[in-house]
């Protein structure tokens, strides 16, 4: 006979008790809780007849169909085990109880009572299994339990691993640096992660994996776990796994995908690379322009390279006829430059201002007026002197202006002379 | 001027005769002072030539209408022969003390320019006064011309002098002319914007009518003559009496604030 018990707890007794159990009496009770719990079971009372390795009459305790315990006699033997006051509990939410007695007695036995009951499990605790254990913390309620993760990581479809948003990446700039996940502490499980490294045409993209380099491989399977991939264009690399770092990897293209896949398992360190970039073209370097200078210099300059052209102080920039304050040129992808350099003309103060009643004398003989160029302005009356009084000379400066070191770009004025008497004064007489 | 020389014609061609004549008192009662040519419309001259005489109106000037300038003049009973102006503007300066004729400096604006000559010509302005450098240098000759009076004994206070008169005096020590006007029974405050010249044993010195004129210095580096200071004032005593220094108005004080009006800039 069996007896299915549903309930959250109970009791359990042999036939007729506190009476006597009957001869040759077989009864199973077949408790089962909801998952999420697991049963207790005790004793309260236990009167069986005794016998070697219970083989007259007795209690098995089972589940899952592996036997817990085998109960007889009054009290312990060597092979015989009465339950006193050990508490059973199920490995899940079933246990079987079966009573057996034979056909004789040689005494009157009262049989047993027993105490179930059902009890939340604590997966938090309780786990083992790498399977089912939460990646990073785990919440225990009443008949069941959930995961959850650390902020910026997703919980994965399978409740349990964590993982992160990963396929946002795009580098633009000339050289960088990728690394998974938390790099160097262990990238997340369950994540796909792709990094794109999109530069302009003219470039051509190296990269460069860190000696550290741990992913999740097996020994006979190549990268059956995790892995990264590159593609750059027309060719893939990889996927590697493992410790070994794949080193240096020059690509033919300006563009580079990098894909790396983790599944819900493992504790790796994983990977870092420095990206670098070529120029596909070199642009020959130009002669520096008479009285002037390019900055930078080089020996050989490359794609997007810049230089900047200055003239010599008191030359001038000058290209297609127009003046300019600076001038910078670049390196195509083609290996030409944008323009050819311009060139540096001496600077032309042009012809000195006129200032009223005074002239201007050139200090060259070709009354030239470019820079390093002196005049002077001196009034034309005896009755007239220079105002402010100061050395009337003007040189041609660096950016075409008359400067005199007094006065600057300002000119001076003819004013009547002062303190000047028409009559000397009368000699000293003797007396 | 007392115990001075006959000056001959273009010694100081920027020495100008202003004669005011001041209607709002007795017609009698003009009077006269100096002034030094700075520009073809500038006249340096000292505050109280040109302050009227109005008892109720200590600072306020004389109407320009009653100025008259005349340039090129050397005898000054000769005045048709001499350039003459009327006056445009009067500019007194702002801090002017009637009381103890501090800041006692002014400015005549010609109502029409004056051509330049071998009779009419400007005097230099000195450098702007530097502290801890007095200028002019101490003990050192400076010439003053004028009308004034030649002679402190005669009653008349008229021109006196016909032909311009000049006087060579030194610049006296800031603490003995302080000392000489101390020791007087009146009370006079001689401040950093004057200074004094004069000899201790007198003889020699500027007067009444001579107000105004320049004192003047030859810069020994341009050698060109500079008006370092005006005719100002002296004490009761007779002009030329002992130990009886004349006091100038210190001209390198007011630099800044003469050429913002004159608009020459530094």
């Amino acid at each position: 006979l069996v007896v299915p018990l549903n309930n959250m707890y109970g009791i359990i007794r042999s036939p007729n008790f506190p009476e006597p159990y009957p001869k040759e009496s077989e009864l199973c009770w077949n408790i089962s809780v909801p998952e999420g719990f697991q049963i207790r079971l005790y004793f309260v009372h236990f009167d069986l007849e005794p016998s070697y390795l219970c083989e007259y009459d007795c209690v098995k305790v089972e589940a899952e169909r592996e036997e817990l315990a085998v109960f007889c006699g009054r009290e312990n033997t060597d092979t015989e085990l009465v339950p006193g006051e050990r508490v059973i509990t199920s490995p899940k939410n079933s246990l079987s109880v079966c009573f057996r007695s034979d056909f004789s007695d040689e005494e009157h036995f009262s049989g047993f009572q027993a105490h179930y009951s059902a009890v939340d499990v604590d997966e938090c605790r309780d786990r083992n299994d790498e399977d089912l254990v939460c990646d990073h913390f785990c919440h225990n309620f009443v008949a069941g339990y959930y995961c959850s993760c650390r902020y910026g990581y997703l919980l994965h479809s399978d409740n349990r691993t964590c993982r992160v948003q990963c396929s946002d990446n795009v580098f633009t700039e000339r050289s960088g640096v990728l690394a998974s996940s938390d790099f160097p502490n262990p990238y997340p499980k369950s994540s796909d992660c792709l990094y794109r490294i999109q530069l302009e045409e003219g470039f051509l993209l190296v990269l460069e994996f860190d000696k550290t380099f741990d992913v999740e491989d097996h020994p006979d399977v190549t990268c059956p776990y995790d892995y990264i991939k590159i593609q750059d264009g027309q060719k893939e690399f990889g996927p590697f796994c493992g410790g070994q770092s794949p080193g240096r990897i020059q690509t033919e293209s300006n563009k580079v995908e990098v894909y790396f896949h983790s599944d819900n398992s493992g504790e790796n360190i994983g990977w870092r690379m420095t990206y670098t970039s070529v120029a596909s073209q070199q642009c020959p370097a130009p002669p520096t322009p008479l009285h002037g200078q390019l900055n930078p210099t080089q020996v050989q300059y490359s794609f997007r390279d810049h230089i900047l052209v200055t003239c010599d102080p008191g030359y001038s920039l000058f290209k297609d006829g127009e003046e300019l304050s600076h001038y910078q040129i670049e390196c195509q992808k083609d290996g030409n430059w944008t323009s050819s350099l311009p060139q540096c003309e001496i600077v032309d103060c042009g012809a000195p201002e006129k200032v009223a009643m005074a002239d201007v004398t050139f200090e060259s003989p070709d009354s030239g007026t470019h820079y390093g160029s002196k005049i002077q302005y001196s009034c034309r009356a005896s009755m007239l002197q220079i105002h402010p009084k100061t050395n009337s000379t003007y040189t041609c400066g660096e950016r075409g202006d008359w400067i005199n070191v007094e006065l600057g770009t300002k000119l001076p004025t003819c004013i009547p002379a002062c303190g000047e008497p028409s009559q000397p004064f009368p000699a000293q007489m003797k007396r | 001027i007392v115990g001075g020389r006959n000056a001959v014609s273009g010694l100081f061609p920027w020495q100008v005769l202003l004669t005011i004549d001041d209607v709002s008192r007795v017609p009698e009662d003009s009077w006269f002072g100096s002034g030094a040519l700075l520009s073809e419309s500038w006249v340096l001259t000292a505050a109280h030539v040109l302050r009227s005489q109005r008892r109720d109106a200590s600072v306020v000037p004389v109407a320009p209408a009653h100025i008259r300038v005349y340039l090129g003049l050397h005898n000054a009973s000769a005045k048709d022969q001499a350039v003459n102006r009327s006056v445009e503007r009067i500019v007194l300066h702002p801090n002017f003390n009637p009381r103890n004729y501090d800041n006692d400096i002014a400015l005549v604006k010609l109502s029409h320019v004056v051509p330049f000559s071998q009779l009419v010509r400007p005097v230099c302005l000195p450098p702007p006064q530097d502290k801890g450098h007095h200028a002019p240098p101490l003990n050192t000759l400076g010439l003053v011309a004028g009308w004034g009076i030649s002679n402190p004994n005669a009653s008349d206070t008229g021109l006196v002098a016909d032909v311009l008169q000049y006087v060579k005096l030194p610049v006296v020590a800031q603490e003995e002319c302080e000392s000489s006007y101390a020791s007087r029974s009146l009370n006079y405050n001689i401040t950093d914007n004057m200074f004094c010249a004069g000899f201790y044993e007198g003889g020699h010195d500027t007067c009444l009518g001579d107000s105004g004129g320049a004192f003047v210095m030859e810069d020994p580096e341009g050698g060109r003559w500079v008006a370092h200071g005006l005719v100002s004032w002296g004490g009761p005593e007779e002009c030329g009496s002992q130990r009886v220094y004349g006091v100038y108005t210190r001209v390198a004080n007011y630099v800044d604030w003469l050429h913002a009006h004159l608009g020459t800039g530094s």
